[in-house]
C-alpha cells in the first residue's frame, strides 16, 4: 500500500450526507461504495439513491437497521440504483417506487475483503472506497481528531454502524482511517470520523466490503 | 476493622458546604501541583457529595477550573478559546489526611452569547429541585443554551427541557471520561447529539442487525498483489 491515499482528492467520494433520526447508515455505507465504484470504472460520479435500499430491499429493515451484503444482493436483483435526484432520500421507509429506467448504475458481485488492514489499505489505494462496519463508540461526542479507544470499551465483537473507508494516512506519526459517516457535516471533521489504524480498533477490519462493477 | 459496627452516612448530591470546598481546593492544589504562581487554574463552580465510613469521607467532587489567559502560544496548553475545564475530582480524606484518588479534567467550549432567552430562565429551577449548587446550575446552563442555539434545539415543555439539560449534563461527564481514556488525538465534547441518552443514540442513529444477523454471505476478495 502506498504510505497514504484519499479518494476525496481523487473525485471518487460524493459530499457528505445525513442520515437523519433513522438507522440506515448501511444503505449510506453502500451506496459511497458503489459511487466510488462506478467512478474508478466509469469515471463519472454519480451520489446514488439510499432511498431505494430503505424501500426496495426487502431483507433490511429501513430505518430499523441493514447489512451491506444484502444491500447488494438487494441492488443487483432490483437492476441497480436510481441517483440521488431521481429518487430523493426522506429517511423513513416508504412503498417501493423504483423504475428501471431510470437506473443510472449497477453491479455485478460483491465481495468480502481481508481482516488484514495493510492489506486493506491497499486494496483500498487500487480499488477505491471500502463499506465497512464499526463499533460505534465514542461517535456521540466525537470532535475532531485522531480515536484511538481501549479495547474493552469499542469491541470488535458489538459492532452497531455501518461506514465507508475514503483513504488513510498519518497525522505526526499517527496512523489513521479516513471515515465518512452519514450524520452531516455539522458532526466530526466535516462530517468526517478519523479511527487508530493497524489494531483492528472498534472492529474496523471485521466487515469489510465491496460492490463489483465489471 | 473497627470494633464498632460503622456507621455509613451517605449524601446525595448537595450545595457546596466549607466542608465540600476544602476537598475542593485540595483537588484544585493537587491539580496545579509544579505551576508557577501567575499559571495556576481556579475554582469555579463547584457540586459534590460526600460518604462517610468509619473515620474516612470519601468526597465525589464535580468542578469547573478556570485556566489563565496564556499569553505565550508556544506553551500554552490550551486554545484560549478552551480556558474552562470540567473536572470530575474524587478526594478521601482519612484521619484528616488528604488523598487524590481520581481526576479527570476536559476542556469545555464556552463561547456562550448571554442573550437572555427564556430557556436559562426556565431550566434552572429544575435544577435546584435536583440540589446542583447554583453555581454549577448556571454555568451548566449556559453551555446548554449555547448547545440549543447552535444546534437550533427547541422543546416542547419545561419539563423536556429540564430533562434534556439534565441529560446534556450527564453526556459532559461522559464525554469527559470517553476522552481520559481515549489513546488518539480525539476530542470529544458537545456535538449535536449532547442530547440524547445513550439508549436514545443507540435506538435512533445505531443499526444493532449488524451484529446480530449473518447476511449474505460473500466471496473473498483477491488481494491486490495476486495476478
Amino acid at each position: 500500500a502506498p504510505p497514504e491515499w484519499d479518494w476525496r482528492s481523487k473525485g471518487a467520494v460524493t459530499k457528505v450526507k445525513d442520515q437523519g433520526m433513522c438507522g440506515s447508515c448501511w444503505a449510506f455505507s453502500v451506496t459511497g461504495n458503489v459511487e466510488g465504484q462506478w467512478f474508478l470504472k466509469r469515471g463519472t460520479l454519480l451520489s446514488l439513491s439510499e432511498q431505494e435500499l430503505l424501500d426496495c430491499d426487502k431483507v433490511d429493515k429501513a430505518c430499523l437497521g441493514g447489512l451491506p451484503s444484502n444491500a447488494y444482493s438487494a441492488i443487483k436483483n432490483l437492476g441497480g440504483l436510481e441517483t440521488e435526484d431521481d429518487y430523493s432520500y426522506q429517511g423513513h421507509m416508504q412503498a417501493c417506487s423504483f423504475s428501471a429506467q431510470k437506473a443510472r448504475v449497477y453491479i455485478n458481485d460483491s465481495v468480502e475483503l481481508s481482516r488484514n488492514e495493510q492489506r486493506l489499505a491497499a486494496w483500498l489505494a487500487k480499488r477505491g472506497p471500502i463499506s465497512v462496519a464499526i463499533n460505534a463508540f465514542g461517535m456521540q461526542f466525537y470532535r475532531r481528531g485522531i480515536a484511538h479507544p481501549l479495547r474493552p470499551l469499542c469491541s470488535p465483537w458489538l459492532i452497531d454502524h455501518a461506514v465507508l473507508l475514503v483513504g488513510y494516512g498519518n497525522r505526526s506519526a499517527t496512523p489513521f482511517w479516513a471515515i465518512k459517516n452519514s450524520w452531516g457535516t455539522d458532526w466530526g471533521e466535516e462530517g468526517y470520523y478519523y479511527l487508530y489504524r493497524g489494531s483492528g480498533v472498534c472492529g474496523v477490519n471485521t466487515m469489510a466490503s465491496s460492490a463489483v462493477v465489471n | 476493622a473497627p470494633a464498632q459496627p460503622r456507621a455509613v452516612v451517605a449524601r446525595a448530591w448537595r450545595p457546596l458546604d466549607p466542608e465540600l470546598l476544602g476537598a475542593a481546593r485540595f483537588a484544585l492544589k493537587m491539580y496545579n501541583q509544579g505551576r508557577a504562581a501567575g499559571a495556576q487554574a481556579v475554582l469555579g463552580a463547584v457540586q459534590g457529595r460526600v460518604r462517610r465510613e468509619g473515620q474516612g469521607s470519601l468526597y465525589t467532587l464535580e468542578a469547573t477550573l478556570e485556566e489563565p489567559q496564556c499569553h505565550e502560544p508556544t506553551v500554552c496548553q490550551l486554545p484560549v478559546s478552551r480556558k474552562t475545564l470540567l473536572c470530575s475530582f474524587q478526594v478521601l480524606d482519612e484521619l484528616g489526611k488528604h488523598m487524590l484518588l481520581r481526576r479527570d479534567c476536559g476542556p469545555v467550549e464556552t463561547r456562550v452569547t448571554d442573550d437572555g432567552n427564556e430557556t436559562l430562565k426556565y431550566v434552572l429551577p429544575g435544577l435546584g429541585r435536583n440540589s446542583l449548587s447554583q453555581d454549577f446550575s448556571v454555568k451548566m446552563a449556559s453551555i446548554f443554551q449555547k448547545f440549543m442555539h447552535t444546534y437550533n434545539r427547541t422543546y416542547e415543555s419545561k419539563e423536556e427541557a429540564e430533562w434534556r439539560l439534565s441529560v446534556f449534563a450527564s453526556n459532559l461527564m461522559r464525554a469527559q471520561k470517553i476522552q481520559a481514556l481515549d489513546r488518539g488525538t480525539a476530542q470529544y465534547g458537545i456535538t449535536k447529539f449532547s442530547d440524547l441518552t445513550e439508549e436514545e443514540f443507540r435506538t435512533i442513529y445505531l443499526n444493532p442487525l449488524l451484529q446480530s444477523e449473518p447476511g449474505q454471505k460473500m466471496h473473498m476478495a483477491k488481494s491486490v498483489e495476486d495476478p
